[in-house]
């Protein structure tokens, strides 16, 4: 991680992640919803980030939705 | 096990059609566990810190599997100013270039782009209410910011938690200015009137109607507290040379001290940016040559040989600092030389703790003469992400070894999300195998 933060506890369980079956979303008790566009925005960028623009692109259309 | 969903939630008022300011909360917590990860934050700001921190989590394996490891993370800046002053006035920096250093700053989470957008070289700035000064002072007529693209700049970097703080530096440093705003600059006499300018005319009322009415316009494009002055380096000789200016001297008792007069032209400058309500932010010779600054002026230190005593005796004096001196990232030297930013502690100056509570944070500097878009990329990472974590880590974390193995991978991160980020010392990326 950089820059480092402030308390970090990690375990060995690993857990797996598919671009077609993972995503970002608001929690229904968040303050922010999906009209925050810059929430939305940054989802999309960091979807982007972490498994490449091609897969944002293609992903299920529920998704997107989502 | 799998992870399918991160949540995200904002627990108050989320700040979302705001812009982020000196006192946003940046704090988050993250939780790790299949099969659904929790991003929690008083605020957007701290989600996007969060949403960095659960991308860099993530990591792809030789076959292209995609892997996290349980986690749980609490996180929150160790200082609330982190900057990087780029200069678009030496040389011009296409917007794309300033847009590509955004999205390196929220890689890094840098929260303030000190945005030094004219200088002697050139004014690209495109004022509404004075174009002479960008139609007359800019390279060209396409080396300039026009409203659009300063919108479009303030806009991205907010999306990314980040400020735009201007910098307008006078009264030196202004010679782009005098060739768009007749009567601005300073006549200079050498024997007789030499057909050169200096610093802006501080003697005359035009030059502070002028003034009014141009940081009334920057007051309402940028939309942060904070408008930078400069007030660095004004050179005397000008001045000192005009008869008009050393009758002045005389009249207001100044003698032949012309510290005095840059400081009675600071003094009427900072009270016309707060009637704007906007807070100012000089550099160190302000607070070095004024008899009294108002009291809430941030001071930035960019002198290298004395910052620590700076640090101490500015903070003595009850004003807030910015730390940019040992950061100025146009010096180049041989090796790793990341090591020398990221060692920098800057509290240790010897201040009581009312005293560090002043240092709001640093800046990473990276002047234009040396830079443009075809290279200001690879100088500023990944040495500023030393800076980086300087700013936003706690001061224990220091450890060479472990920042190199972690700075390393980061680099390599920068690259792949399309940064050209250069090579610490010796290796390779991961994904250049994909390639």
């Amino acid at each position: 991680l950089w820059p480092m933060p402030l308390s970090v506890e990690t375990s060995p369980r690993l857990l797996h992640l598919s671009p077609d079956h993972f995503y970002i979303s608001h929690d229904p008790s968040s303050t922010a919803g999906p009209s925050c566009a810059l929430l939305q925005e940054a989802f999309r960028r960091y979807y982007e980030y972490i498994f490449g623009f091609y897969q944002w692109h293609h992903r299920p259309a529920k998704f997107h939705t989502e | 096990t799998d992870l399918q969903q991160l949540l995200v939630s904002v627990v108050l008022d989320s700040e979302c059609d705001t812009y982020p300011n000196i006192s946003s909360d940046e704090s988050y917590t993250l939780l790790v566990k299949g099969p659904v990860a929790f991003l929690k934050a008083n605020r957007v700001w701290g989600v996007l810190r969060g949403l960095e921190t659960f991308s860099q989590l993530i990591y792809q394996d030789s076959n292209g599997a995609f892997s996290i490891n349980e986690s749980n993370i609490s996180d929150s800046p160790r200082f609330p100013h982190r900057g990087i002053l780029i200069d678009t006035a030496r040389h011009y920096l296409p917007v794309k270039s300033i847009l590509q250093t955004l999205d390196a700053m929220a890689f890094n989470k840098f929260n303030v782009l000190h945005w030094h957008i004219v200088d002697d070289q050139s004014f690209p700035y495109q004022s509404i209410t004075f174009p002479e000064l960008s139609n007359k002072g800019s390279y060209s007529f396409s080396h300039v910011y026009t409203p659009n693209n300063v919108r479009t700049v303030i806009e991205y970097a907010r999306l990314r938690g980040i400020r735009v703080i201007p910098e307008f530096d006078t009264p030196g440093h202004t010679q782009s200015w005098g060739k768009g705003q007749k009567d601005l600059l300073t006549p200079c006499y050498y024997t007789h009137q030499s057909g050169t300018f200096g610093p802006i005319n501080p003697i005359v009322n035009t030059t502070y109607s002028f003034l009014s009415k141009f940081f009334k316009e920057i007051s309402m494009v940028f939309p942060d507290q904070f408008i930078h002055l400069g007030g660095d380096e004004v050179d005397f000789t000008c001045w000192r040379s005009n008869p008009d200016i050393k009758y002045f001297m005389k009249q207001k008792g100044f003698g032949s001290n012309f510290t005095k007069l840059e400081s009675f032209y600071i003094r009427k400058l900072l009270d016309i940016i707060s009637a704007s309500k906007k807070g100012s932010i000089v550099w160190q010779e302000v607070f070095d040559n004024a008899e009294k600054l108002q009291q809430g002026t941030v001071v930035q230190i960019w002198q290298q040989e004395t910052y620590v005593q700076k640090l101490r005796v500015i903070t003595a004096a009850g004003f807030p600092v910015i730390l940019s001196a040992p950061w100025y990232l146009d010096l180049i030297s041989y090796g790793q030389d990341w090591i020398t930013y990221y060692t920098v502690e800057p509290l240790d100056f010897g201040g009581s703790q009312e005293q560090q509570q002043l240092v709001m944070g640093g800046e990473a500097c990276l002047w234009g003469e040396y830079v443009d878009a075809t290279n200001l990329t690879p100088r500023l990472w990944p040495r500023a992400s030393a800076v980086g974590e300087r700013l936003w880590s706690q001061k224990e974390i220091r450890n060479i070894d472990n920042a190199y193995e972690r700075l390393k991978i980061h680099r390599c991160r920068m690259v792949r999300r399309k940064i050209a980020a250069e090579p610490l010392f010796t290796g390779y990326c991961d994904h250049e195998n994909k390639m």
